[in-house]
Order: structure tokens, then sequence, then C-alpha cells
């Protein structure tokens, strides 16, 4: 009857100096109501599969996390999300990588895993397949935060060859094309 | 990115990544979040693992299944694969990130080699952590 779910929203420079008391108590509330949504279907006898999605569900839809809404944006100002998930019962897996339409694109990595003899799907074919299969579909300006367009516009400002991870942004400021860093990004 | 494992009653695991990411990204690049094996993988044999970090290295290192394929097959637990792959060999290619992990015992791992992580968990019994930083 043990059960146990475990959540991430990122790793990377989260420097204390820069984390205000206001946007700490954000944080954690929001890894907390994703907690709370996967955990009530484990102690109801939910699966794991279900608690997965519906915890993940919870963090795409907060702007906070980069991912769904308050995803980053690419070079050329569109949000493109990725997605996957698993079952360790059976191992089936459904992932979507490259998708701009689907609200949350975890629900499509789902049904492309449920409903379909695929592992992954990308772009367009990914999007309709997700509407055919029920998921929400968004106008890509669902997915726009100020704060990330603002992240954009820094940094392709400073240099559009660069590109920022989000998780360590001393790190990740690539270099030139030809430089072996280049690869990377 | 954000992620989710999880054990539930009857025994199962499960694993999910979802990602928009990086910024400034070009080319259609994808990282590791949609790659079954790198960032994403559960095995009810052994463990799940959702991973969060510079995707490029966790491909490479085929993070997630590798861990997985630690514990199966050289028998380690799953902080001793978790801890050598994400504290040692990704440092060592130059990579950085975390990723959660649980296996089929309910053990926790939420190992990483940035300054912080969002994280959290919650067992049936009762215990319950959310951290940011180390």
């Amino acid at each position: 009857k043990k059960f146990a779910l475990v959540i991430h929203g990122g790793a990377g420079t989260i420097l204390k100096s820069q984390m205000t008391p206001e946007k700490e108590k954000l944080y954690t509330q929001g890894l907390n109501d994703a907690l709370t949504a996967g955990n009530d279907i484990l102690a109801k006898g939910g699966t794991a599969l279900d608690a997965v999605l519906a915890a993940i569900k919870v963090l795409e839809d907060n702007p906070l996390f980069n991912a769904g809404k308050g995803a980053v944006f690419t070079n050329e100002g569109r949000n493109e999300m990725d997605a996957a998930i698993m079952d360790g019962s059976n191992l089936k897996a459904g992932s979507v990588a490259g998708v701009t339409t689907i609200k949350n694109p975890i629900t499509a990595a789902r049904a492309v895993m449920d409903k379909s003899e695929h592992v992954m799907m990308t772009g367009k074919g990914a999007e309709k397949f997700a509407q055919q299969s029920g998921c929400t579909i968004v106008d890509p300006s669902y997915f726009f935060t100020k704060e990330r367009w603002d992240a954009l516009q820094k940094i392709k400002a400073e240099d559009s060859t660069k590109t920022l991870l989000d998780h360590d942004s001393s790190k990740a400021l690539l270099k030139q094309p030809g430089n072996r860093d280049y690869k990377y990004g | 990115t954000v992620g989710c494992v999880a054990l539930d009653m009857y025994g199962n695991l499960a694993a999910g990544t979802s990602t928009g990411g990086m910024t400034n990204k070009k080319f259609g690049r994808v990282g590791d979040a949609p790659i079954i094996g790198a960032g994403t993988y559960a095995n009810n044999a052994t463990c799940a693992i959702s991973c969060t970090g510079w995707g490029e290295f966790y491909i490479r290192l085929v993070m997630a299944k590798t861990i997985s394929d630690r514990m199966e097959l050289a028998h380690q637990s799953l902080k001793d694969a978790s801890d050598e792959m994400i504290m040692k060999q990704l440092g060592a290619l130059g990579g950085d990130g975390g990723m959660i992990a649980i296996d089929k015992d309910g053990n926790i791992a939420m190992p990483f080699n940035t300054e912080g992580m969002y994280r959290a968990y919650i067992t049936s019994e009762g215990k319950k952590e959310i951290k940011i930083y180390k």
C-alpha cells in the first residue's frame, strides 16, 4: 500500500540574492499544488501514471516554470515545447517535441502512448494527432509571459548566436559557430 | 523543465517530463526531455526518472536508462547509481543539471550539480518536503 510522488521544477542558477521572499513563496506554492494534485490520485488508489500526468499539468499551467504556459522563447519568438511520459509496468512510452499549440504537452505525450503505436511525434503532425485525440488546443499566444519574452530580447541584443539554457545561464552562453561548444546549442 | 515520478500502491512506477527547452534555441533543437531513456524513463523492475538540465549531455549519457541499467545489471542502489551519473559523469563531461528518481521500494533520490533545483516529494507515510537550494 506504500506510495510516493516526487516532482521537480527545473535545476540551475537559483541565486538567493535574486530570490525575494514573495517569489520563493510562489515557487513553493506551485510545487505544493503539484504535489497535492498527484498525491490525491495516489491516495485514492489511482495509478502512478495518472498521478504523474496530474502533477505535471499543474506545473505546466503555472507560468513560473519553463513548461506549458511560461515556456521560454525560441530565436523566432515562438514557444516550442516537448514532453514525455512512460509507464513502468509495461514499458510503454509516448512523447512529443516541438509543439506550439497544445495547452498541456504532457497530455499529448500520453495520447501518443495510449492511442498510437508510436513513441514520438513532432511538430505539426504531433499537434494534429493531439487535437484528434482530444487534447486541448490553444492559440500560441496562450504561452506568452513577459519575463520570458524579455529574456529573449536581452540575449538577442547581446549576441543572437547565443543560446541561453534556463538551468545555468553562466555556463550556457554558447559560443560562435565554429567553436567547439557551439554544437551543444 | 518540470517533471514527476511516482510509485502507486500497486507497485507501478511512472515518469513524465515537460519543457519549453532553451531560450533563443534554433533549428528545431530538441533536448533530452522527450527522449525516452535520456530525460525520461520508468521500469517497474528498477526505477522511474525525470531529468532537468543541459539536454545534450543527458542524451549522450543516455542518463535515465543508464541509471536503471546500473541498478538492474550492477545491482547499485538508486542513490549510488544516480549520484554516479549526475555528480560524477555529467560534471566530468561539462554538463549540469539534476534529476528526480524513485525506485520500486519507494526510495527517493534528487541529485543535482547546480546551485539549486526546485524539488519536492510526498509519501504515503505523510512525509513531505519542498526544497529549492542545496
